[in-house]
């Protein structure tokens, strides 16, 4: 399973 | 969202309110690197490319917006506002920061997420966020007296990088899978150039005295 790497941060 | 995260991004947003509360209080930007200013304008620019593709929540974008319009601000004032630019440390702003854009890119081209436009540049600006501090340090160092505006936003700058690291360490420990090399190493090494100048100000807080660095 891959996750893709969310840019979630700033 | 995370405590530390939160934390960090609020003394990030204390850092500039600091800062712009200085240039608006005292008309005067004495003591701030410009050259740091312009790379953290290019290094919000280059990494919120995703404003115009993903959306990832109404914080963000806000924020995303707020770093990018108050950089780009700063950097206004301290280039064309007449009464501001009057006080800017040319002579002691000299660090050759095209050196550490150039070293930067080329790291992005060859260490990046995926090889696209949009996560070159989010990694250049990982990296070039990482040294960015350098000219401002540098300053700091040759004009030896800081004054407590300076001091606090070099201060609230430092701790927003310290907060985030204490994030990853959270996520890595509570979100399966949490790995981020780029920008954990990155951030490591950006807040480990905040050590000598950390140390100094707590001796300042410590003795109540004023801020000085060692020539």
């Amino acid at each position: 399973l891959k996750v893709k790497n969310v840019k979630d941060e700033l | 969202m995370n405590i530390f995260r939160l934390a960090g991004d609020m003394t990030h947003l204390l850092s500039i309110l600091v800062l712009l509360l200085k240039i608006y209080a005292t008309k005067s930007c004495s003591g701030i690197s410009r050259k740091t200013q312009e790379l953290y304008a290019i290094v919000f620019m280059a990494r919120y490319l995703d404003l115009f593709t993903d959306f990832i929540s109404v914080y963000n974008t806000f924020m995303k917006l707020i770093f990018i319009a108050s950089s780009l601000a700063i950097v206004w004032c301290m280039r064309f506002h007449p009464v501001v630019r009057r006080s800017y440390d040319r002579e002691l702003d000299t660090f050759r920061y095209f050196f550490l854009v150039g070293a930067s890119f080329a790291l992005a081209l060859v260490w990046h997420d995926k090889f696209t436009l949009q996560e070159v540049f989010w990694a250049f600006s990982i990296y070039l966020e990482a040294v960015a501090i350098l000219p401002q340090l540098v300053l700091l160092q040759r004009s030896g007296n800081v004054d407590n505006l300076t001091g606090q936003y070099v201060f609230f700058l430092g701790a927003y990088r310290a907060f985030y690291i204490l994030n990853w360490i959270y996520r890595y420990m509570t979100e399966p899978r949490f790995t981020r090399w780029i920008a954990g190493i990155s951030g490591v090494v950006q807040t480990a150039l905040y050590a000598d100048f950390f140390y100094y100000y707590f001796i300042s807080w410590k003795n109540n005295s004023k801020l000085k660095l060692p020539a």
